[in-house]
Parts: structure tokens; C-alpha cells; sequence
């Protein structure tokens, strides 16, 4: 479903030229969870944000499903993410002046849902990562790692078919990053729905279809999950 | 160095109080690494902002040395957190306008130090976060894990007697979250600095004297680490 073919992501800093992704070919297929991995600055992150068409690459081509998305405009992408993209952000980015509810509502207000609706599959999520007594509080009013679970609630909202994470559970205890885990998992095998998640946590691979590991903006090797 | 002396810390919200620190007594000696557990919601980073001073207590006393901080009004306590104190935050805030040598020297500026001085001690921290070819990047130049070691040099710089750390390698892979640990904790055994760091990650508290888990607000259990 996500096919990248000989994708670079360079920065110029002054004379400098930093590669943040430097010729990466991938193919993701529907329904796997892929886990990407690498040391901090290996490029997983603009990775992550090329996939999901957040970024532009400056060599290479980026296909989601039949569609090029590297050569769509603002527009057409904004329209495309909205359908078929879900993202759990490094830093959350929640809106502070929204509730958890409010915030998880949003990506279902283009939906065509009625209002009640929205409300009701919002909670549903909120309650699924253990949410249901912090609705009402916003981002300021919440830890760091209720903060994590709001934005994990809000991309699976609207039902995306693909949903790229980056570090979903580095601000949760060892117990709770595992129930998030296991729900993502099993939410995105009930609707085939396909999980590219950056993580560093070892352990947490052992629910993925492949383990891509990155080192300098390289693809340094291939493992089979344990789902094979 | 630190003492808690029957600590709350409620939130109202509505109809609802919410315990965020729900009756804490403790003493942290100088010198000590203490280890800060618990589930996603128990209190750590609230207990660790009414430590350093960032948050009043609804009850009880907070002492650093001999001095009350929870009795200081803003402009002492601004003075005292100068001197005394360095925070490493659970989302970095760096000041995104300014590169990472320049959020790094920021809290020298205050110190008497010649520019010179303060440049050299900014970029001597950085080299020792693995950062010496990311300097002049600003924070959105940088990736989640660089963003975050900016933030533990910047904790560090003007040699504080008591560091606070909120989950500071939660973005970093193992080998990466390692290294800062055994920098963070090398550094402050040179200078007798005091270590109160806040991890999910039950793998770095070998580094820890104590290990204090909490649990809704209160304290659970304390065991010794290593060090004893
Ligand atoms: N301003 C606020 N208003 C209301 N409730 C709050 C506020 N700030 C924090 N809380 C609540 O206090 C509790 C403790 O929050 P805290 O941030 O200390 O948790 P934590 O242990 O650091 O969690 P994490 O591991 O997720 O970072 C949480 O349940 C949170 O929802
Ligand atoms: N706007 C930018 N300008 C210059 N360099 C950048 C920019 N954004 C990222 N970089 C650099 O690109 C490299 C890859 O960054 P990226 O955020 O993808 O890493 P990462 O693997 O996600 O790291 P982490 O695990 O720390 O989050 C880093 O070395 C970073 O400094
Ligand atoms: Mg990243
Ligand atoms: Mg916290």
C-alpha cells in the first residue's frame, strides 16, 4: 500500500548538506505492522512524515496505494490525508484550548458523521486507552503520557486506512505502552487497516510484521516479525 | 537536600478534585540518583514540578536545603531555581528561535560568566551529548532525540546542585538513553550534584541509589538500587 522507490530527503544548512533520508526503497503491504527502528537521528521521523505525505522528498517517488502523493498540491494532500491518513505525532500535537473529547472529534468533523455520532465514537476511543475520566481536561490538564494517548485515539478516529506512529509509547510505563500495543494492533487487524510505527522499544516489536532498522538515513536491514 | 514534608497537590475541575500528589513525605539526601516510577497518571511529574519549585503544593512544606520554596514568591523562587536548580522537561521547551548552542548558553547568562566562557561550557555540554555537528540547528531542525539531549545539556550548564529530569531518554533508543545516563550520572558524581529523574524505563534504574514507584498520587514502595 505504501511504495517508496529510491526516496531522498536532504536538508541544506549553510554549506552544508544533511541527509536526512539518503535512497531509501520500501514496498509496505495492507494489514502489516511495520516497526522502524534506529538510533536517534537515523531519519525515522522524516521517514515517517514522507510516507504520510507531511513532507516532500527531494529525489525519489512516494505511492500510496495507485496514488503518487509526492506530486499532489497542498489541496489534493490535505484532502487525501484527511480520507485515507492517520499520524501520532513525536510531540503529540494537540490543540491546547480543546478538550481530549474535542480533539478526538476533529478529523470525524469532515466525515459527513452527525454531531452525535462524532461524540459518541470520540468517547469510545478515549475509553479504549483508558481515557474516560479525562474527556474534559485539556492537553495543559493532562500528563505526558494521557497527552500520548489522546493523539494515538485521534489518528485511529476517522477510520484511516493506513496509520503511521512515530514513538507512540515513549512517555508511557512498560505496562501501559504494551495495553497501547495490543489495542492498536488488534484496532488495525479488525479493520485491515496498515501500521507503520517508530519505535525504540525492543520489546514492542514483537508485534510486528517486519522491523525495518535505519542507521544514517539508510535502510541497514530487513527482520520478519514474529507474525510471519 | 530535598524534603517533602506531607505534600498535596489537588486540581479542581468542575464538580470533580482531582489528586494529582496525594499525601507524599519524602527526604532526598545530596548526591543521591533518585529513580522516579510509576504508571501513566500516578503524580511523577507533578511531584517533580513542586520539587523544583515550578508549582505550589495545596498542602504541606517543601524544603531545598534549608530554604521553604513553597513560601518564596515568583521573583525568589526565579533567583533560587537560577542558582540551584536545572529541569529537564517531559516536552524539552526549547526556545525554537534559538539554535542549540543558544539554548544551551541561555541559563549562563545569568551567571557572570564572559560570552567567551559561556560559549565554550554551551558547546563542551553539547559535544558531550553526541551533538557537536548539530549546534547552530534550531529545534525544529533537529529530531525528537536531539531535541531532547539539547534539553539535558541545557539542565546541566550552569552546574546546579539538584537536577530534575521528566523522562529525559524517553526518545532516545537503548543505546543512546545509556550513554545519557551514564553521562548524566558521571557528571553529577564529579560536581556532588543531586539526580531526580523521572523514567519508564526499568533498565536505567540500575543507575539509581533509590527507586521511588508511585501509584495515584501517593507513594507505592522505595526500593535500594544498586548503589547502596
Ligand atoms: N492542570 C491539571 N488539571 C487537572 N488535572 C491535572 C492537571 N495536571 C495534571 N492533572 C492530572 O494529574 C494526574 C497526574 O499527572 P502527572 O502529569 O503528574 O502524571 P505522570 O505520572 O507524570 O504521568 P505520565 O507518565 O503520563 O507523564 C493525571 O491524572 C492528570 O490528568
Ligand atoms: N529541518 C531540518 N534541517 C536540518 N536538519 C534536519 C532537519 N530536520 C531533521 N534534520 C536532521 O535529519 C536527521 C534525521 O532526523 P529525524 O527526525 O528523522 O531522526 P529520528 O530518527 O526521528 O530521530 P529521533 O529518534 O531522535 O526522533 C537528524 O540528524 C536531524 O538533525
Ligand atoms: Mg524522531
Ligand atoms: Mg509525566
Amino acid at each position: 500500500i505504501v511504495t517508496l522507490d529510491n526516496v531522498y530527503r536532504a536538508y541544506k544548512m549553510g554549506s552544508e548538506i544533511i541527509k536526512a533520508v539518503d535512497g531509501i526503497s520500501l514496498k509496505i503491504t495492507q494489514g502489516e505492522v511495520c516497526c522502524l527502528q534506529g538510533p536517534s537521528g537515523s531519519g525515522k521521523s522524516t521517514l515517517l512524515h514522507l510516507m504520510a505525505g507531511l513532507d516532500k522528498p527531494t529525489k525519489g517517488s512516494i505511492h500510496i496505494g495507485k496514488t503518487r502523493i509526492d506530486k499532489l498540491n497542498e489541496n489534493q494532500l490535505a484532502v487525501f490525508r484527511q480520507r485515507y491518513v492517520g499520524f501520532v505525532f513525536q510531540n503529540y500535537y494537540l490543540i491546547p484550548t480543546l478538550t481530549a473529547l474535542e480533539n478526538v472529534t476533529m478529523p470525524l468533523s469532515f466525515c459527513g458523521m452527525s454531531r452525535k455520532k462524532r461524540t459518541e465514537r470520540a468517547k469510545e476511543l478515549l475509553e479504549a486507552v483508558g481515557l474516560k475520566d479525562r474527556m474534559k481536561h485539556k492537553p495543559s490538564e493532562l500528563s505526558g503520557g494521557q497527552q500520548q494517548r489522546v493523539s494515538i485515539a485521534r489518528a485511529f478516529a476517522n477510520n484511516p486506512k493506513i496509520i503511521f506512529a512515530d514513538e507512540p509509547t515513549g512517555n508511557l510505563d512498560t505496562a501501559n505502552a504494551f495495553e497501547m500495543m495490543k489495542l492498536m494492533t488488534s484496532m488495525a487487524r479488525q479493520f485491515n487497516q496498515t501500521l507503520v510505527i517508530v519505535t525504540h522499544d525492543v520489546e514492542l516489536s514483537e508485534f510486528a510484521t517486519r522491523i525495518i532498522k535505519l542507521r544514517d538515513g539508510k535502510i541497514e536491514k530487513i527482520e520478519n516479525g514474529r507474525d510471519q
